[in-house]
């Protein structure tokens, strides 16, 4: 799977997740990149979210939306609300992953709880940093 | 005066392991994640949208035959790709998602142009294809998105009846996504 977010000049986030799925899958399964609010989230003045991971439980846990959740009404800051979904609920089920978010004020965090998500930013400042281990 | 902006990407989560990678694939994995942020990023310097940033980063990684997405794409138990994608933009909140297309280069862009062009949400399969073909989409053969690689990784998962959560036979194979 790849994603993408972003936080553009007029203040609006984006959030884009694309995959080719599971090898060997069957049935015309779809996982979580399609699924807005599993996969996929942007709400402007919040949070933009992309993830990657099992599919199955990142739509049973609706883990991009419940961290817009938590921004919204919990006021969490960015890199909480991130790190309570992939290293809380999601993980005590088995649910391996991470994701991408940005917030409104061009905050970008990356949360994993895999040994490791390819990944790349470019900060508020012009900074490009690309990564893919966990411990990066 | 600019106001600030940002971009992010993300290539896939999961068991990557450094051992097991050699320094060109990582240098190459390096290389395509850079050239993809970048590309979103004059987006955004640009005074383009965040909508079309994203889309165009994207874009980069599903050309990219790196990472699960697009000419990258594992293949089904039939040995065909079958892709989703779908964005997001906070303005409005619209929403453009795909699912099962399987002859579309680039996922992204049709699910963008879900967004922007249909008064749909979500679409599947053929009738994603058709509605692709209206928009201008080019019918892409499945040979466009065959690799050896994904093939090997295909028959090892059928031989041991399993899917790819749980074999590895490249570093980043128990990579998800």
């Amino acid at each position: 799977t790849v994603g993408s977010v972003a936080l553009d000049q007029s203040g609006n986030l984006a959030a884009a997740t694309s995959t080719g799925g599971v090898t060997n899958k069957k049935y015309g399964r779809v996982g979580d990149s399609a699924v807005i609010g599993a996969g996929t989230f942007a709400e402007n003045n919040n949070v933009a979210i992309s993830t990657t991971g099992m599919g199955e439980a990142f739509i049973r846990h609706t883990v991009a939306s419940d961290v817009a959740a938590r921004m919204r009404y919990l006021n969490e800051e960015i890199n909480v609300a991130c790190d309570s979904v992939i290293h809380g609920e999601l993980k005590n089920i088995g649910g391996e992953g991470g994701l991408i978010a940005i917030n409104d004020k061009g905050e970008i965090h990356f949360s994993m709880n895999s040994l490791g998500m390819y990944r790349a930013s470019i900060d508020l400042d012009g900074n490009v940093s690309v990564k893919i281990y966990a411990d990066e | 005066m600019t106001k600030p902006f940002a971009i992010a990407i993300h290539g896939g989560a999961g068991t990557i392991l450094s051992s097991q990678m050699t320094e060109t694939h990582h240098q190459q994995i390096v290389s395509a994640l850079e050239t993809a942020v970048c590309a979103g990023y004059q987006v955004l310097k640009q005074g383009g949208d965040a909508l079309e940033a994203v889309v165009v980063a994207v874009t980069h990684l599903e050309n990219s035959p790196h990472f699960n997405a697009g000419c990258g794409s594992v293949l089904t138990h039939k040995e065909m790709v079958e892709m989703d994608a779908s964005v997001m933009f906070g303005d409005q909140k619209q929403v453009g998602a795909i699912a099962g297309v399987r002859h579309i280069k680039n996922p992204i862009t049709l699910a963008r142009d879900v967004l922007k062009h249909s008064q749909h949400v979500f679409l599947v399969g053929d009738g994603a294809e058709e509605f692709a073909f209206e928009q201008g989409h080019t019918y892409t053969e499945q040979d466009y998105f065959f690799t050896d690689r994904r093939y090997e990784q295909l028959q090892s998962m059928k031989e041991k009846g399993l899917f790819a959560l749980s074999e590895s036979s490249y570093p980043d194979d128990k990579k998800f996504g």
